[in-house]
């Protein structure tokens, strides 16, 4: 556990009353250890590194708390303020002024974009309102299909491509129809694409351009491990994300990259899938995913 | 003294850095930083060709721990698990592809019965490659379903058996047991014939790999690795800790979403491009 690889650290630092650059340093490194462990990005950690330093560097050793404590509750309080937007309603999904309001999921394949559609719009109507469920991924076999037994399961009206339809027409033509088919918030699942494929990015960056969506989320595996940053760094530079989601959250994976995408991108985390189950969406907090990066 | 080349701190940083990057894990960096920096030692030359073969040496000898003069055995039942969207069903469907060129008689066994679509998903593939498929009823037990392909199987002469199952996460105890079960199915349909149970992992996956692969190996005895999603920009470096660590090899990479993008595992070329 990191509490206690710092803890035996400090071990030798009874009566000294301050934490200096130099006995810090071993501190600092199993705490690099624990988040490269945890998948944070290798440039992320080294900031993250630098921050610690700066805050731990002369802090006073009190009676009540030993050195290690005290680095502990540093690194862990300076976790959370990293993951916590400064907005504190930027980790809500928006509405438009006028409907229908569009949330559009992005993400590499298999991240869970179509299962986080579902649950998306079983947590909207559970709120009350009246979701549509579009199927714009036209590239993998049976998504459409995939996407309309969530949508029976769930009892939300799907649009699905009409013969000759591109993700961009099934879209425009939802927006145009939805009114009239009881739905006034419509989920945009799109097909898995690769951030260096420029085909793909440049057909969700016209989905964008064209309907303007008001929530655009990142769907992003908890599992990721360093090439977190580019892919998010690559869709945020085409696409202005409000929002990140984090799924597969109910795997034991520690999730660090998910505090390198928002530490580098700003973009804040909005959901976590924490299960295979429509009901398995929930609200992000950052307090708890600090605990478990750090493990 | 023949060779005496030292690298500053500050070289060995960066080089760690660089395999850490490329989710190799810190412990395996910094062995591997620790061999570079001795066999740097013995040259004369703080050359960036000679650091680059070392490394590449360092990265191959632990790929090739495990066995590279592997063939397809025959018959054969090829078992497909992994956690949740890794692209088991894609592989399925090359894999199908790839062995029924090779002149097996192939057969697709619909082992997902669990999530939305998948028995649709996995049949469009059987489609695209040309091969036959059994599925079940969508939620019947996946051992009734994996029987039923690999007795229906036997007796039309398929030598050749790649079954699809249903993602899970290795921290559910209830699905790792249902995998077993789907395991032990596979005994006593096609008792005497060859397994391999490969784990299917998307090259996108941090260290957390090393977790799912201990788990299935250790309730399933894994016989290799597929590492999917090379095509992206994830290095896919965890399969280096892989070999070293659980003696797991590599058999092939998923390199698109195409039928025909998969290809056999060749450790010179992957080390290769783990230090270009
Ligand atoms: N355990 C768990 N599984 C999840 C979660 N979210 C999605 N999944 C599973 O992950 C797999 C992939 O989910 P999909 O929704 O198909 O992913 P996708 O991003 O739409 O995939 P592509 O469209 O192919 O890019 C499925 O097996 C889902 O059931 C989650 O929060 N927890
Ligand atoms: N770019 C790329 N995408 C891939 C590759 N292999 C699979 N995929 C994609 O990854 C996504 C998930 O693939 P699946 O085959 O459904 O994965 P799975 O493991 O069967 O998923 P579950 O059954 O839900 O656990 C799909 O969009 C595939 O097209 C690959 O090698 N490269
Ligand atoms: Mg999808
Ligand atoms: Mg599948």
């Amino acid at each position: 556990q990191l509490t206690e690889k710092i803890q035996k650290v400090f071990k030798n630092l009874r009566g000294q009353g301050k934490l200096t650059e130099e006995n810090i340093q071993e501190a600092l490194k199993q705490v690099r250890l624990a988040l490269l462990e945890a998948d944070v990005n290798v440039e992320t950690t080294k900031l993250f590194l630098e921050r610690v330093k700066v805050k731990a560097l002369g802090k006073e050793v009190s009676l009540s708390l030993s050195p290690g404590q005290v680095m502990v509750k540093i690194v862990h309080d300076e976790l959370i303020q990293l993951l916590t937007p400064k907005d504190k309603n930027a980790n809500k999904l928006k509405f438009a002024p006028a409907p229908p309001t569009l949330i559009l999921l992005a993400g590499l394949q298999g991240t869970g974009k179509t299962t986080t559609a579902a649950k998306l719009a079983l947590w909207l109507k559970k709120d009350g309102r009246r979701p549509g469920l579009v199927a714009a991924d036209l590239v993998r076999p049976a998504a459409i299909d995939q996407l309309a037994t969530l949508a029976k399961e769930i009892d939300v009206p799907i649009f699905k491509p009409e013969p000759g339809e591109k993700a961009l027409d099934v879209c425009l033509r939802a927006v145009k129809t939805c009114l009239q088919n009881n739905a006034n918030i419509l989920i945009l699942d799109t097909a898995g694409r690769l951030q260096i494929d420029e085909d793909m990015m440049k057909e969700i960056a016209e989905i964008h351009q064209k309907l303007k969506p008001t929530n655009i989320m990142l769907v992003v595996d908890a599992m990721t491990g360093q090439n977190a940053v580019n892919v998010a760094q690559a869709f945020h530079a085409r696409l202005p994300l409000t929002g990140l989601v984090l799924t597969k959250a109910d795997g034991d994976a520690r999730g660090g990259a998910i505090f390198s995408i928002t530490s580098v991108t700003g973009v804040p985390i909005q959901f976590m899938g924490v299960s295979e189950k429509m009901e398995g969406l929930e609200p992000f907090y950052p307090d708890r995913m600090a605990s478990r990066i750090l493990g | 003294l023949k060779g005496s080349v030292k690298l500053s701190e500050a070289t060995l940083a960066q080089m760690e850095e660089s395999l850490v990057a490329c989710d190799m894990g810190s412990e395996t960096a910094q062995a591997i930083v620790r061999e570079v920096e001795e066999a740097m030692k013995r040259e004369e030359k703080a050359d960036s060709d000679l650091l680059v073969r070392h490394l590449r040496e360092a990265v191959l000898k632990r790929l090739l721990k495990t066995d590279s003069n592997w063939v397809l055995p025959n018959p054969v039942v090829v078992l497909l698990v992994g956690v949740n969207g890794a692209g088991k069903t894609t592989t399925a469907g090359k894999l199908a592809s790839r062995f029924s060129s090779d002149g097996r008689k192939v057969l697709l066994a619909a082992g997902d019965t669990f999530r939305a679509a998948a028995e649709e998903q996995l049949t469009e593939w059987a489609s695209r490659a040309k091969v036959e498929i059994v599925r079940g009823a969508h939620g019947a037990a996946p051992s009734a379903v994996v029987f039923d392909s690999l007795k229906s199987g036997l007796s039309h002469g398929t030598d050749c058996f790649i079954v699809d199952t249903a993602g899970r996460l290795h921290n559910r105890q209830n699905l790792m047991e249902e995998l077993k079960k789907v395991v032990r199915v596979v005994e006593k349909a096609a008792p005497g014939v060859k397994q391999e149970k490969w784990l299917v992992l998307d090259a996108n996956t941090g260290q957390n790999a090393i977790n799912q692969a201990k788990e299935f190996n250790r309730e399933m005895e894994l016989t290799g690795i597929v590492l999917t999603k090379l095509d992206g920009t994830a290095k896919g470096g965890i399969v280096v800790a892989l070999s070293e660590q659980l003696g797991l090899p590599v058999r092939y990479l998923g390199v698109g979403e195409g039928l025909e993008d998969l290809i056999p595992f060749e450790p010179k070329m992957f080390a290769e491009a783990l230090v270009p």
